[in-house]
């Protein structure tokens, strides 16, 4: 079974064109294992990316250096999963 | 296990063959309002099944619904459970679905990817596709909603079997698209074809292909603002709609467009709530607002169909 401790989910907002290619370029790159919840698409929709806990520091440098806005949507998506298992346990009993 | 589907845990998440039981209580329970058919069989070999609404009549004009095509969101077939019971609670008791059930049929598949969702509760949860086994590939699964014909192969999928919208090896080469189409053709009589994903709250219409407008761009733009309007009014839920090309993005080979290119009409893509908060992993607390919101815009679209054939 797939577990996701340290996994985060960051909100990017891209304030120009160019930093939409950024992005795009971003989610070429298959060896950071991003997961796009939400593409980049246009200014006008955030992105929402699953971030594997080894990439989260490179995602953060790239984000930095490029001053691209991001927001931790969840910090520990584990969490919210095994939240998620335990509603649905507490149901059963 | 809930021995009614009034027992049923309609706010908490369920497993696939909790969602098959609820779905077998209510045809025992409701043996002269539904029935359920299936419609073929998945990659895996799970049924295909779709619950069928209707108070009589032969191949009378439908309306299409379905939950769950893609495995992570999971509050799609969550609220597809709750349409279900809402349609037989209803039904004799609200004025305007009574009046929908009295002229058609209603047709809802819940769990539309069930080897995905129940990949989803095994392995993955993160997953999206089907659990296809691409040969030559170590990747697994389609999108399959970028298996559709109308625009297939276009820019707005992939040709990566690793890629998340990765568009099969053909044309409907998925047993869950297949089986649609095969049914859609069959029936013959569907005039709207609702198809419910998450998330991001969004009312899409034809086309994502292409940014060119489908004939019947301004009805369908009018009936997204009506739909939208109603949907909002109960919690606040804001939702864009327009265009998938327009809204979201080029999507080639998706569900809206295959169905409307089929002459129905209102085809409609939903992309169900988050809040900005939670993707797909939005609270079960969040179930039942999440489709008593939906339904608001969901019988919009329906009474329209209905007050309007073509």
């Amino acid at each position: 079974k797939e577990t996701f401790e340290g996994h985060q989910v960051f909100r990017i907002t891209a304030k120009d064109e160019v930093e939409i290619r950024l992005l795009k370029d971003l989610s070429e790159q298959k060896d950071l294992g991003l997961d796009f919840w939400r593409e980049p698409v246009g200014v006008s929709l955030p992105v929402d990316v699953r971030v594997p806990f080894p990439s989260l520091q490179a995602l953060r440098a790239f984000l930095g250096y490029h001053e691209i806005h991001y927001e931790i949507m969840i910090q520990d998506l584990q969490d919210v999963l095994d939240e998620e298992q335990e509603m649905t346990r507490a149901r059963v009993f | 296990q809930p021995r009614s589907t009034d027992e049923y845990d309609y706010e908490h998440y369920h497993t696939l063959s909790e969602i098959n039981t609820f779905m077998d209580m209510l045809v025992q329970e409701n043996p002269k309002l539904v029935s359920k058919i299936v419609i073929g069989q998945s990659y895996e070999g799970r049924p295909l099944n779709v619950l069928k609404f209707s108070t009589g009549g032969t191949k009378r004009p439908g309306i299409w619904i379905d939950t769950g095509i893609h495995a992570r969101e999971w509050i799609t077939p969550a609220s597809g459970t709750w349409f279900a019971k809402k349609i037989v609670t209803d039904y004799g008791r609200d004025p305007a679905l009574t009046a929908i059930l009295d002229k058609m049929d209603i047709f809802l598949e819940l769990v539309t990817n069930p080897d995905g969702y129940e990949y989803t509760h095994t392995s993955n949860r993160m997953w999206r596709k089907t659990r296809r086994i691409n040969s030559g590939s170590s990747c697994f699964g389609v999108d399959p909603n970028r298996n559709w014909g109308t625009g297939y192969g276009g820019a707005g999928s992939s040709s990566n079997p690793c890629s998340e919208t990765y568009r099969g090896p053909s044309v409907y080469s998925e047993s869950e698209v297949k089986s649609i189409v095969d049914f859609t053709k069959s029936h013959g009589n569907l005039k709207a074809f609702l198809t419910i994903h998450s998330y991001s709250q969004m009312l899409l219409y034809p086309y994502g292909d292409t940014s060119t407008p489908c004939v019947d761009e301004a009805e369908l733009d009018e009936l997204a603002l009506k739909a939208t309007s109603n949907l909002e009014s109960l919690y606040g839920t804001k939702y864009t709609y327009g265009s998938t090309f327009d809204t979201i993005y080029q999507a080639s080979g998706v569900t809206t467009d295959w169905a409307y290119d089929q002459g129905v009409k209102y085809s409609y893509t939903f992309e169900l709530r988050d809040n900005g908060r939670y993707g797909f992993v939005l609270p079960a607390d969040q179930i039942i607002p999440t489709a008593q919101e939906t339904w608001l815009a969901l019988m919009a679209i329906m009474e329209h169909a209905m007050n309007n054939p073509y």
